[in-house]
């Protein structure tokens, strides 16, 4: 699975 | 991190924990959608895939655990425990008519054609109508407990609250999602009527009741 952009929100 | 998205967490973190208690206590789901709590335990399911590769911060990992662990937790209270007092008569909203197209526009309008992007743009536009089974079995029983009502006024303050973020973070970190505000600013429209009667009833202490 490729890490999608850092996504910092919940 | 700022004041908007920690009091929007929160907000989620007490509607989650208010519909806990409502079901724990009163031992009954009844005016609850199942329909909206099986979706909403998707959107996190999806949407959190990356708690293990990703760590962003204690913070991060722990509401996203939290959250995953109360929405099969509140799963398993209305289908197991609880299920006598699953109120499945007036919780017939078809799930698939949102599933479905929003499946398909996750496929079609995302940031990278990924499967790990794809599923978060799917938890993303789920949520935004997740909450329509309840709000629909709210609308057909004619009235909520003041205590779902609770959990619907923050469940529903808290992606305000979000878009609140989102403001903040275009302009001081130049920050900015289209499809979470988008579908962040649906979702709370969703609200606006229960708003409405919310605040001109509960906050009167009257019983939540939809105008016949």
């Amino acid at each position: 699975i490729g890490l999608g952009k850092k996504k910092d929100e919940l | 991190m700022n004041v908007f998205r920690l009091t929007g967490d929160i907000a989620h973190l007490l509607a989650i924990i208010l519909l806990l208690m409502k079901i724990w206590k009163t031992r009954s789901c009844a005016g609850v959608s199942g329909k909206s709590q099986m979706m909403f335990a998707l959107v996190f399911t999806t949407r959190y895939l990356d708690l293990i590769t990703n760590f962003i911060s204690l913070y991060n990992t722990t509401m996203k655990m939290i959250f995953i662990a109360s929405s099969y937790g509140t799963l398993y209270l209305m289908f197991l425990k609880f299920r006598a007092t699953y109120d499945s008569n007036h919780d017939t909203f078809r799930m698939e008519f949102l599933v479905v197209p929003v499946a398909g526009l996750s496929f079609l309008v995302n940031h990278d054609f990924s499967p790990l992007e794809i599923l978060w743009t799917f938890s993303i536009y789920l949520e935004s109508v997740a909450i329509l089974p309840q709000l629909f079995m709210i609308s057909k029983t004619g009235e909520a407990e003041t205590i779902t009502s609770h959990y619907l006024f923050a469940l529903g303050s808290y992606r305000a609250l979000y878009i609140l973020n989102w403001v903040y973070r275009f302009y001081f970190e130049g920050f900015f999602d289209l499809i979470a505000v988008v579908a962040g600013c649906v979702q709370t429209v969703l609200y606006c009527d229960f708003f409405y009667l919310y605040i001109t009833k509960v906050w009167k202490g009257k019983k939540l009741t939809l105008p016949a």
